[in-house]
């Protein structure tokens, strides 16, 4: 049965994008059938995979109701691995759809009949920084929420706004079964404030936090410049061995037919 | 005269509240009369100085026609700095707004009655991570906009995003006098990549980028959850001199009268 992540944070640059592109690719290595929609306007996970921008091939026309998200689907280099692009136009979409009633399922709709048909068996959402209405759609079209968290302050501060919003998305019934799935800790070093923020996510979060921890490393902000993921800029570096292991364990909690 | 600067970058996580709260704190301790305005919904600002979430108190209600942004400045225990706090409620602007005929003029009206008193030297807004309706609006508001720039990828692929942006803003009418006033370098590392990206923005911005280059220090990430500014928080250390120099740098472009 095919599952839909959506990879979301509101906090700005906790590693959103860099976890989004690096599961996708680490998991379609491990032989999964992926699928990545970058649903930020920044289409930074587009260019992380060397894509230019090209417009209208986002998820910015069928939510608005021109065209499936099926025909936006473009395969990329790396086998197993198919990418919805991300793209300026769709910060037009914040605009539209908030105009309209159905304003919270525009995306859940789209993707229904991708969910039929399960030609993939993850779909990930590579989420904006931000409370708005691309982040409440792909909430509201996930089985579950994926966390990144940079150890630091305002980033904890925003782990009790996500909460509230996700309780609003099932609350509101737009989608009742969603749950955090996995909180990821990302961007570590070892200094009194990550392991203070790390402390404290685990009072809360429990269970649910994945063992395996992102290192900082300066190798995963160079990669996109190269537009590769890092299995492939730096096989045999810090940054592939923990993504890796990501995947995994990833892979433990959703095990493949 | 006073000014009002959007201290803005579409870019999630790039130092843009920390460069916020940091230049108001020294500014106001240079003596000059300073508003911070929290426009976005994470309220990282305002928790950075020690407030907690308070209700009613953001800029919502003047965006949606209820009551004025006087009535919403509180005082802070530092002389001359004031604030308007943010709020989660400000997500909810961004769809009332999107509905509005003049949704990119709004907070630029709300904000006529404090250019005309001038109670400050200068406004700074600290904008969320997107290029949604709170960001629009605070470049349609300001005179000018002061970037901060991580030295990495996705940071300068996004400079030509904002570029974009502010051209609109300004070609549209919404406020055809916007400049691009100064680019801060954040978090800066001595590395490969930093020094390409430095180079590259200096091709693009050159006399605007400022010569104060704020270095990565954990003091910085560590201040906000004491509710201090650095000067207060480690008045000594590398993040202090980094923000005075900018203060005082800052002050050299907009002479106090
Ligand atoms: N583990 C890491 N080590 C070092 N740098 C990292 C790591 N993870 C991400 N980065 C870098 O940190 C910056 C922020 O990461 P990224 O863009 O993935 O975050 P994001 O949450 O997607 O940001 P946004 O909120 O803008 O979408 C990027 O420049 C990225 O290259
Ligand atoms: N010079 C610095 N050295 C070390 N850490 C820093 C520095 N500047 C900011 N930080 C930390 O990096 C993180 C991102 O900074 P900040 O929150 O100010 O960015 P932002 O652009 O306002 O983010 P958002 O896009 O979410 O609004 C924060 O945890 C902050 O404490
Ligand atoms: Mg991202
Ligand atoms: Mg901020």
């Amino acid at each position: 049965r095919m599952k839909i992540i959506a990879v979301a944070n509101q906090k700005g640059g906790v590693g959103k994008t860099t976890t989004s592109v690096n599961l996708a690719a680490c998991l379609a290595h491990l032989g999964a059938r992926i699928l990545l929609i970058d649903l930020d306007p920044q289409a930074n996970a587009t260019s992380a995979l060397g894509f230019p921008p090209l417009e209208g091939q986002s998820v910015y026309g069928p939510l608005i109701g021109h065209g499936t998200l099926a025909e936006k689907v473009i395969p990329t280099r790396w086998p197993h691995l198919w990418l919805i692009p991300g793209d300026l136009e769709l910060v037009g979409a914040e605009i539209e759809v908030a105009r309209a009633d159905d304003h919270l399922t525009r995306l859940r709709a789209a993707m229904q009949p991708l969910r039929d048909d399960a030609p993939f068996d993850f779909i990930l959402l590579d989420c904006p920084p931000s409370l708005g209405i691309l982040m409440t759609n792909a909430l509201a079209a996930a089985d579950e929420l994926l966390i990144p968290l940079q150890c630091e302050y305002f980033a904890l501060e925003g782990l009790g706004k996500i909460s509230q919003v996700v309780d609003q998305i099932r609350d509101c019934g737009a989608n009742p079964q969603l749950i955090i799935g996995g909180v990821l800790m990302t961007m570590f070093m070892r200094n009194n404030l990550a392991t203070s923020v790390i402390g404290e996510v685990q009072t809360h979060f429990g269970e649910v936090i994945f063992k395996t921890v992102i290192p900082r490393s300066v190798r995963l902000a160079e990669a996109p410049s190269h537009g590769q993921p890092i299995l492939e800029y730096e096989p045999t570096g810090l940054g592939t061995a923990a993504y890796k292991a990501l995947a995994t364990e990833f892979l433990q909690r959703h095990p493949l037919p």
